[in-house]
């Protein structure tokens, strides 16, 4: 986190907020219930109270404007900039601008309000941008699900750096975004899309470019705000362009970045008996596909689109060598590349033995 | 930034650069640099220091996943100084 520079704070903890002008796009008790929510997100975890007032000179001043709106900072229309906030201080200090030409929404589609206008009081609080990308005080705009927002640990560090502890018996903690080169990183899932790795982990996921061997952090409600967090197993069907993500009994399809219509599906549609209630991970090869459940192994044969008898068998006796629990895998090439906790093994489908051993996040270019 | 009608994607893309820096990396807007200063040392080390704030390969150069980063919604604060 970082504090905005000269560290500017409120004196008083008690801090009163006026709505000036509202935005045409949502009622005035939706705008007024979002912020009051997202005010709500800072007073949990320190000893800040916040008061709407009607009338009169408040603390921090919020309006929706357009354009150039006079405090030499313009907005630029739709998209770009959606909303600033100065630092704490009298007059224009703490006030909070949106841009009132962006679509400004409750749900998941651009732009969410809560999230936004959680991310600008930070600012109105003494909080400059973090360079943690999990943040609340990122710069960029990310969707994550309001109802099941938890402020992320690098942003209760930063406000209780500022105004100190929250009066709550027992502290408030957060979420902290996982690093990629942390040697203990071990991932939920792993899944090829059209060229692409992607690399689940809670309520992340790193994408990996192929050519350019670039990876980025991303969440994934950024690309697909429908899905939960915590993916448990994932598999690209190149065959059918699809991927397919799971997590307890229910598994969703995506196309590209799209999720699919008619998801989440139950994984009985496999075949597994109902004593499998999850998968640790799944991977697609010749129109068969394998999914690891504990220290079994489960064959589905696409084609005719039933479970193989025979099945289960124990990993070990299809992958020698693949002796523990499978957290994720996928496949490149003639290769199986299986992840177990912080180790990765290289089996080759031809050879049928393990060719590498190597630490997990080497994917990620640790 | 606006788009300039009959630029060429590099020109687009500088100013998508320019905008961006003079925004959050307090680059000093053309015109309050000489030409030369402007085009050569302090536009490439804003650049650095915008890529460093994202994790981004510190190149000095507006590569693909740099403008990539820049044309993202974000909030109009500068990531650096008041």
């Amino acid at each position: 986190f970082m504090l905005t520079p000269g560290n500017p704070k409120w004196k008083q903890m008690n801090l009163t907020y006026r709505i000036i002008k509202y935005t045409t796009q949502l009622s005035k008790a939706n705008v007024e219930d979002t912020i009051k929510e997202a005010f709500q997100v800072w007073s949990n975890v320190s000893p800040l109270t916040f008061t709407k007032i009607s009338q009169g000179e408040a603390d921090i001043k919020i309006a929706f404007v357009r354009g150039d709106h006079g405090d030499n900072s313009p907005f630029d229309g739709p998209n770009g900039i959606l909303a600033h906030a100065f630092q704490p201080g009298q007059g224009i200090g703490g006030d909070v601008h949106f841009d009132a030409e962006e679509t400004w929404t409750l749900t998941s589609s651009n732009y969410n309000l809560f999230l936004v206008a959680a991310h600008e009081f930070g600012h109105s609080l003494g909080l400059a941008h973090s360079t943690d990308p999990g943040a609340l005080m990122y710069p960029n705009y990310a969707f994550q699900d309001p109802s099941t927002y938890n402020l992320p640990q690098d942003d209760i560090n930063g406000i209780q750096t500022i105004y100190g502890p929250s009066n709550n018996p027992v502290q408030p903690t957060g979420p902290s975004t996982p690093t990629a080169c942390d040697p203990r990183l071990t991932f939920d899932a792993i899944a090829t899309l059209r060229g692409e790795i992607l690399f689940f982990k809670d309520k992340y996921f790193w994408r990996r470019h192929p050519q350019l061997s670039i990876v980025e952090l991303n969440f994934i409600s950024l690309f697909w705000p429908s899905l939960p967090t915590g993916i448990q197993a994932a598999y690209e069907d190149v065959d059918k362009d699809l991927v397919f993500l799971f997590k307890g009994c229910r598994y969703w399809a995506l196309r590209g970045y799209d999720v699919e219509q008619g998801y989440p599906r139950d994984i009985s549609d496999y075949g597994f008996p109902s004593s499998v209630q999850a998968i640790d991970a799944a991977v697609y090869y010749r129109r068969k596909t394998y999914f690891f459940v504990n220290d079994q192994i489960w064959r589905y044969d696409n084609q005719r689109q039933s479970m193989e008898p025979g099945y289960p068998k124990s990993i070990a006796s299809l992958f020698p060598g693949i002796e523990s629990k499978v957290d994720a895998v996928f496949q490149q090439n003639h290769f199986f590349l299986f992840f177990s906790g912080q180790t990765y093994y290289k089996f080759d489908l031809s050879a049928h033995r393990v060719t590498r051993i190597d630490r997990s996040n080497r994917w990620l270019n640790c | 930034a606006l788009p300039v009608p009959g630029a060429s994607p590099e020109e687009k893309n500088a100013r998508v650069v320019q905008d961006y820096l003079e925004k959050f990396y307090q680059l000093p807007p053309k015109g309050f640099l000489s030409e030369r200063q402007n085009s050569s040392s302090v536009i490439v080390e804003k650049l650095k220091e915008m890529q460093r704030f994202f994790g981004l390969n510190e190149t000095g150069k507006p590569d693909r996943e740099t403008l990539e980063m820049m044309r993202k919604p974000r909030c109009g604060v500068p990531d650096s100084g008041d």
